[in-house]
């Protein structure tokens, strides 16, 4: 919260445009704006009205360097926005850094995501230091479709101006925290010699010589690449990590994604029945890949690309009682399933489960 | 003589955590010689409150990972101070 707790009065409050920046359509400022309001509207009994009128109550406006409010922009990057808490006069108002390079895409700065954090402060909230809050002080692109506010960022407005009237309340996204015991995954590849464990929008990055472990999001590596990516393997032979959603799949290639991904999983083999993979690892000593999907799983031949003969066997058959596998990679021999917060080590040479841990035992905690 | 690239990299980092501080973490500084010291110690405490926000080793000093942050575009409404 900001010091002194100031906050509108009313509820129901105005908002003027007062100019447009060069770098996008005028149509597109508008809606940014507008998607951005209605991240906050849709959470408190505010409502934002536009007007031309000069006493609006958040004014918005792209401005240059020193623009008269003791606080100049610094060209392009660096401070790309500021705003000010509610009040009169000034208070309120959001800047905008000219000199930035605004978009409503992945390019640049997206503007939807700056405008709806600025206007957090002019609705009365500081910087959070929850790195997957919107209120946090650095910039970080979210595709706006996809956007949800943070749980984090619904509790700090909700406590200045109390929920909305609706029996069901809204909620957010919780930043993952790599020692929660309750944390699961949604899935895990290795890379490069690392460990990417995907959860929600967020990556968490563990590099077996590293003590702590690296949080992301997903967008900052890869910006064209969905939240909730459901399954993951590499092949380490050709340096490639393969990313499955629904019935989609993606390729990688360090930081790139090639062009014509996302593709069907069908074109690997799997029949139509199938609408999402569970889980996948690969086994670079055999290039054979394993797909889990609900009880049974496939295997895939990498060097004839195809799916092998007598495929889909039961899971419980060859892998024992791991129930549905959540994620799953391949280390240093062993394969590691994962199942809610519990983790088996298997031994693909004697074909046995050889030991049981928690989900979050890679992380030192 | 001319200053070495070192220095003047060096130079070069104490402006910049200067900057950063005095804009997000209310920074004051005086840059009278007989102050020095205790502005010295000002900007560490400064740089040790900025490494706590972020989550990062709080050690005082301008490492990889803070020039890191430091550098990272963000909005301009300080950490920590009233915005007015």
């Amino acid at each position: 919260f900001t010091p002194g707790n100031p906050k509108w009065k009313r509820n129901n409050l105005t908002y003027r445009i007062v100019n447009y920046t060069r770098k996008m359509r005028q149509t597109d400022v508008d809606e940014a704006i507008e998607k951005a309001l209605n991240v906050w509207s849709s959470v408190t009994p505010l409502t934002f009205q536009k007007t031309e009128d000069k006493d609006a109550d958040i004014v918005i406006s792209f401005a240059y360097r020193d623009h008269q409010d003791n606080s100049p922009f610094d060209g392009p990057n660096g401070q790309l926005a500021h705003a000010f808490q509610p009040g009169e006069g000034i208070g309120g108002d959001v800047h905008l850094d000219e000199e930035e390079a605004w978009s409503k895409d992945a390019r640049g700065y997206n503007l939807f995501i700056v405008v709806a954090h600025e206007l957090g402060h002019s609705l009365g909230l500081s910087h959070s230091n929850d790195p997957g809050a919107l209120m946090y002080p650095t910039y970080a692109y979210t595709d706006p479709n996809e956007f949800i506010l943070p749980q984090d960022d619904i509790d700090g407005i909700q406590a200045i101006y109390g929920q909305i009237n609706a029996a069901v309340q809204p909620t957010g996204p919780k930043t993952p925290q790599a020692c929660d015991p309750n944390l699961t995954f949604d899935a895990i590849t290795t890379l490069r010699g690392e460990l990417m464990f995907f959860k929600g929008r967020y990556m968490l990055r563990k590099h077996p010589e590293r003590a702590e472990t690296e949080l992301n999001f997903i967008s900052l590596f890869w910006p064209k690449l969905p939240s909730g990516i459901q399954a993951a393997y590499e092949n380490v032979e050709k340096d490639e990590v393969l990313l499955f959603k629904e019935d989609k799949y993606w390729v990688i290639r360090g930081y790139d994604i090639p062009h014509g991904y996302p593709k069907p999983i069908y074109r690997l083999g799997f029949p139509k029945t199938v609408k999402r993979v569970n889980a996948a690892y690969s086994d670079e000593t055999t290039g054979k890949t394993y797909f889990f999907v609900a009880d049974r799983y496939w295997r895939y031949d990498e060097n004839k690309k195809s799916m092998d003969q007598g495929y889909p066997r039961k899971i419980v058959h060859d892998f024992g009682k791991i129930g549905r596998v959540d994620a799953a990679f391949q280390t240093d021999g062993y394969v590691y399933f994962f199942h809610g917060t519990t983790q088996f080590q298997f031994d693909p040479r004697s074909k046995r489960i050889v030991s049981q841990r928690k989900s979050i035992s890679w992380f030192n905690c | 003589f001319p200053v070495g690239p070192e220095a003047e990299d060096e130079g070069q980092t104490l402006n910049l955590v200067e900057t950063y501080l005095q804009n997000f973490y209310n920074l004051q500084i005086d840059h009278h010689p007989h102050v020095r010291q205790r502005s010295k110690n000002h900007l560490v405490e400064k740089l040790k409150e900025m490494q706590e926000f972020f989550g990062l080793q709080v050690t005082g000093k301008p490492d990889l990972e803070t020039l890191e942050m430091m550098n990272k575009p963000r909005c301009g409404v300080p950490d920590v101070q009233q915005y007015m």
